[in-house]
């Protein structure tokens, strides 16, 4: 049974990337079967592990087949579909085509589905499918939200990042109402939390009356080893295992694995 | 002679909006007559001024009625400029239409033209013009690049802000060929520096290599004051002045407005 996680939040800079790798490479090390779909044309997520030029089969290329649904083979996806420093992931990277895609579907039949197809054929063979998604409520996105079982909220300890929920909220009931009934909200993930500041509790709090229940326990706190791991291609996991960024990221893996028994 | 500065980087959260905010703040505070337009649909650097509601005319209410040129009047322009708790700054504020200009705007003829109509009407009554875009290339970005004469690039001292420079340069190039053949780049900003932190030191080293001589002297510190202020509604300058954050941004005021005396 695969999950399958959008990261989605339209503020930029809240930490959906380091999100999506660590969390991702983190269910890797749990030995789940794990694919990392990087979804910004900025291809951040691809950068974080290890893979900065162009490749000739990306998931804009994926996206470009899934215009044909009943065309679109199982072999031709897979050839867009990486494998990384880590036995139990694979990533299917971004392109810089992807920032044209929004143009390319302005006119599509079902221009909001390409991702799902594509989804609905990969999915048997992993547990966990994360998607990384670009700071915008365009249409990158809304595919990302169609094709998601969840949506995990990165919420950045800052005023500026509380005053976007509204409207990401509003978006998230549209694509549930039109797209995608099933879609649920996983939780809103603290970030960048520094426990000396002020800010970082209020901003806390904020979010934690707002979502109610839907938080996670988990609290990633501010650690300059999670912003040093990308400049080397790796995970945190791989780049320093014993700090606390590393250590929250996996603790995420376990508390959403053991969300999943508790049913 | 009014100057107009875009305020870009597609990466998210590397302090466009704060700088939008704060620089602008300082030049009032020199008694610049300054103008600060809100292209974001986030709205950010509204409620950084205290506009927390809709207002009912604002950027894109100014937006659609610059679609016929010639029956564009000041007057109207004006509704859409609002005051603010500095006496030479006032603000054109963002409002959430702002997010389907895009999608309004496919088939519009002269779509990259309607900021740069407003602007060249509004230009004689202020000394500077500071433009806030969103986190992406989009068709908003463009718009705010064609109407500049020069852009602030602010580069968050981290390894991902880096990677996104030269999709930047290359937009830049392309509308410098296409739309605004005087676009200069005002320079790279430094932000969130941590003199602490090696990695802050070699992004700031790599950066003065990728811009050479166009990297400005002032750096802004990482400085919870400026992450503060927003939420009481005001620039840096009127919530704590003697801070290192509201220093930085009056010192970039002044060394831009030395820029110009050097011609
Ligand atoms: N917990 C953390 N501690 C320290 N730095 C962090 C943390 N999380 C993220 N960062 C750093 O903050 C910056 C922003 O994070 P990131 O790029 O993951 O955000 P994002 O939401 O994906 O941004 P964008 O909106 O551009 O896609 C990055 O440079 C990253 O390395
Ligand atoms: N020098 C600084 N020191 C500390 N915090 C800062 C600094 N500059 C910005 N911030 C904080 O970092 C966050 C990101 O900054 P800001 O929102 O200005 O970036 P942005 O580029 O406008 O983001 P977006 O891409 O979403 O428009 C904000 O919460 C802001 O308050
Ligand atoms: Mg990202
Ligand atoms: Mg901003």
């Amino acid at each position: 049974m695969s999950k399958v996680i959008a990261v989605c939040n339209q503020k930029g800079g809240v930490g959906k990337t380091t999100t999506s790798v660590n969390l991702a490479a983190s269910f890797a090390v749990l030995e789940k079967k794990t694919l990392l779909i990087d979804m910004d044309p900025q291809g951040n997520a691809s950068q974080g592990l290890g893979i900065n030029e162009g490749q000739d089969e990306d998931i804009h290329e994926a996206l470009y087949l899934a215009a044909s649904p009943d065309t679109l083979k199982k072999e031709e996806l897979e050839k867009s579909v990486k494998s990384t420093k880590l036995d139990f992931l694979k990533i299917m990277p971004s392109g810089p085509d992807l920032a044209v895609l929004e143009i390319e579907l302005v006119n599509a039949m079902s221009r909001e589905r390409r991702l799902e197809r594509i989804i609905n054929i990969l999915k048997p063979d992993y547990d966990y499918i994360i998607i990384d998604s670009p700071p915008s409520l365009n249409l990158l996105t809304i595919n990302v939200l169609t094709a998601a079982s969840s949506v995990l909220i990165p919420v950045q300890c800052e005023y500026y990042a509380l005053q976007g929920l509204a409207e990401l909220f509003n978006t998230i009931r549209l694509v549930q109402k039109n797209l995608n009934n099933d879609l649920t909200i996983e939780g809103a993930l603290l970030t960048m939390f520094d426990i000396r500041l002020n800010l970082s509790k209020q901003v806390a709090e904020e979010v934690k009356t707002c979502f109610s229940k839907k938080v996670f326990q988990t609290v990633i706190p501010r650690n300059i080893k999670l912003s040093e791991a990308p400049s080397h291609g790796k995970p945190a996991i791989l780049y320093d295992v014993q700090n606390k960024g590393t250590q929250a990221y996996m603790k995420l893996a376990e508390e959403i694995i053991q969300g999943e028994l508790d049913g």
